[in-house]
């Protein structure tokens, strides 16, 4: 696991963090439901937890889709490529890319669609870097800087659960158990060494 | 385009799925140091984004294979557990056109990657 420089977290005693969607969006109750699933695997091995709140503007995490240049200096680049950014803390700024094929329930390895990307999956990643956590090179983390299209990779690695939980603590009801689960589909370049 | 479920995506997209952002990549397959290639300035700034070329010259990027790209190259694959050749073979490749996260792996210079682990091969002991 790795933290951003400076290694940067939410202040001291922080037990609860709001998160808000840019009202533009109107997303629907399952799209919310994605995020508010991603939230809690991180809550369940560390000490804060997330709630949803309806003021945008004081939100502590500020979640939007959005095309090309959409202000902040990281403009996405269409299709594929880059998928979504979030700031390192105590920014809470957290973006996905609005070109992408999102597949928000169900089965991504199922999808036709070469290009569909599992929101869930590349929201748990995202989150960890609202957290504080950077990339890592443990191909089997949340925090590996890739996905492939048609994954589905949501349960949080040891290597995440350690570097979180220095950054903020353990769960007190966090068994220590968690099973990693990855599928892969497209991508047939995983012969690297690991 | 949000999904309720892969079931939901019409059949009429799925013969049509647009090129991935990064698939012109797969052309530099196989570039090599000291030579200079159409188009592979682009290559370097996907490098200076993430982090592999700390700095942009001061105008546009080259199309040269240099030195700087070759270490670009090198720690990329050392972050993601490739083999280290610092050439753009197919393994390199298919990982570099990979869908990705936007944060940069090195930052200011410093990652906690791979690339900026310590290097078991440097380790020197003393006995006690």
């Amino acid at each position: 696991y790795a933290f951003f420089p400076g290694k940067p977290r939410w202040p001291a005693g922080t037990r609860t963090l709001t998160y808000a969607f840019d009202p533009n969006e109107n997303l629907d109750d399952a799209t919310k439901q994605v995020f508010a699933n991603a939230f809690n695997q991180w809550s369940k091995v560390t000490t804060i937890t997330f709630t949803e709140t309806t003021s945008y503007r004081s939100a502590d995490i500020k979640i939007g889709f959005y095309s090309g240049d959409h202000g902040d200096g990281e403009p996405f680049d269409g299709v594929l490529g880059t998928l979504a950014h979030a700031f390192s803390p105590t920014d809470g700024r957290f973006h996905l890319d609005k070109s992408e094929d999102w597949v928000v329930n169900g089965d991504v390895r199922e999808s036709s669609l070469s290009n569909a990307i599992d929101l869930e999956s590349v929201a748990v990643h995202e989150i960890g870097h609202v957290l504080g956590l950077g990339h890592s090179s443990v191909e089997e983390a949340i925090m590996y800087p890739t996905i492939s299209s048609r994954t589905r990779k949501v349960e949080l690695e040891e290597d995440d659960i350690k570097g979180i939980q220095e950054l903020y603590g353990s769960n007190p009801n966090f068994n220590g158990t968690t099973t990693a689960t990855t599928s892969r589909d497209r991508d047939s370049s995983y012969g690297g060494r690991r | 385009r949000l999904f309720p479920n892969p079931s939901e995506i019409p059949t009429w997209m799925t013969n049509h799925a647009p090129p991935g952002a990064w698939d012109g990549y797969r052309n530099f397959t196989g570039c090599t140091r000291g030579k200079t290639y159409d188009g592979l300035s682009k290559l370097k700034n996907y490098f200076q984004h993430f982090g592999y070329i700390p700095n942009a010259p001061p105008l546009n990027f080259t199309d040269d294979f240099d030195d700087a790209l070759e270490s670009a190259v090198r720690a990329y694959q050392k972050n993601f557990n490739l083999n280290i050749t610092g050439e753009l073979d197919d393994a390199t490749i298919n990982y570099i056109v990979k869908p990705r996260c936007g944060v940069a792996d090195i930052i200011n210079g410093t990652t906690s990657m791979n690339s900026g682990k310590f290097n078991d091969t440097n380790l020197h002991t003393v006995a006690h």
